[in-house]
């Protein structure tokens, strides 16, 4: 495996906070968990109305989805399985080179 | 033997350092490469210059790619735009006008480091590779690092956050050496264009305040032409406008460095695709990412061989 498989059952998940309110959970909800903004690059930059993409590691997603739920955030998981997608990005040469 | 390289994959630094040897060893006529310096890690940090060589003054165009390590459609997209402006240089009349008129200064990978590190160990790394002398965590925004604005608004001066500016501006060795070669070249250097990922976006300045450019027009509807451009390739849309407005806040990029440092035309493309890959575009996508880009960044350079009124 890729990177020793070390993002097997990590995921990406996508937020789109809907109010202030929204906005001030999900930096409270992210204070508590370690995750890796893709976009926007850090907490201060969340925005109402704006996309928020997040990875979470396997240990957190559970958690994180939960607080989610809880506060009716909504939200949709982008990727399932982080290290699948990474091996599916460069995968691809290696079927070729076996073609 | 023709020299075998897959642009439509994604290659390790070294790999990619390789291949700037061998363009530069198989094109004397079109291709000059030289270090500007080096890395934290002490990596040299490669330029390779595309253009006819002529005595006359030549205008100048600098891309510069891979500035964030986990964005690796960047240095893909670099590498792509030197293949392009070689193979199709005897019978691209365009490309060849650009390259006989114009220079491109062209940087695959800004970030060597960090880029290493996201292939070798953490594949969403984005930062450079320095040390911190207080805390454990390592590496700096490369594009929080910029003397214009420095740690304002949308930057963080805690060393373990992904937008960390850094001890001081220019305080990576990285950043330094580019700002040092674009003041030395400001000159003739008349477009700046950063290639970042992921939003489908043409940014141009002002990213630190809510304010309009003095040559708003000109730099407008040369971003208008250049999504236009790209559009025309594979009907992808690309948004484009002032990043603070567009894209958020930031203070201490790059682009507003280069416009405040005097180049006119400063643009950060935000690369393929919305969120559904986002870091993780598939090689299959490389082709057509690159393909429209391409268009978009001849449309940009023909447009300064123009006056704009």
């Amino acid at each position: 495996y890729l990177y020793n498989n070390r993002y097997a059952g990590d995921q990406v998940i996508r937020v789109t906070p809907v109010s202030n309110g929204e906005v001030e959970e999900l930096r409270r909800l992210f204070a508590n968990l370690t995750v890796d903004l893709w976009r926007p690059n850090s907490a201060a930059l969340i925005r109402e109305g704006g996309d928020v993409d997040l990875h979470v590691g396997r240990n957190h997603t559970r958690g994180l989805r939960a607080g989610l739920q809880r506060a009716h955030i909504r939200h949709k998981v982008l990727i399932s399985n982080l290290q699948s997608e990474i091996e599916k990005q460069t995968g691809y040469r290696s079927s070729r080179k076996r073609r | 033997s023709e020299f075998q390289y897959d642009y439509e994959v994604y290659h390790s630094l070294e790999e990619i350092q390789s291949w700037m040897y061998e363009m530069n060893r198989t094109h004397p006529h079109l291709v000059d490469m030289f270090s500007i310096g080096r890395s934290f890690e002490g990596r040299p940090l490669y330029i390779l210059q595309l253009g006819k060589r002529t005595r006359s003054y030549k205008k100048a165009v600098w891309i510069d790619c891979g500035v964030h390590a986990r964005e690796w459609i960047g240095p893909a997209f670099c590498q792509w735009f030197v293949k392009e402006a070689l193979h199709s240089y005897k019978y691209d009349s365009v490309m060849r006008r650009l390259m006989n008129q114009l220079n491109f200064y062209i940087m695959p990978v800004f970030n060597v480091d960090g880029y290493h590190y996201s292939w070798t160990t953490d594949r969403f790394w984005r930062k450079t590779r320095s040390k911190n002398a207080k805390y454990q965590c390592r590496g700096v925004d490369a594009n929080r690092n910029w003397k214009v604005k420095w740690c304002d608004e949308g930057a963080s001066s805690h060393p373990c956050d992904d937008t960390y500016c850094g001890p001081f501006p220019e305080s990576e060795p990285e950043v330094k050496a580019v700002a040092k070669f674009l003041r030395k070249h400001r000159k003739r250097v008349r477009a700046y264009i950063s290639i970042h990922a992921y939003a489908q976006m043409l940014l141009y300045p002002y990213s630190y305040k809510y304010a309009t450019i003095p040559n708003f027009s000109c730099v407008e509807s040369a971003a208008q032409n250049a999504v236009t451009a790209l559009y025309s390739a594979y009907g992808v849309r690309y948004r484009y406008g002032p990043a603070s407005t567009t894209l958020y806040v930031s203070s201490g990029s790059s682009m507003d460095w280069a416009y405040k440092n005097g180049i006119p035309y400063a643009f950060a493309f935000e690369l393929r695709d919305t969120g559904y890959f986002g870091f993780l575009l598939p090689e299959t996508l490389i082709n057509p990412t690159c393909t429209e880009t391409t268009r978009a960044v001849k449309t940009i350079a023909s447009g300064l061989l123009k006056k704009c009124p």
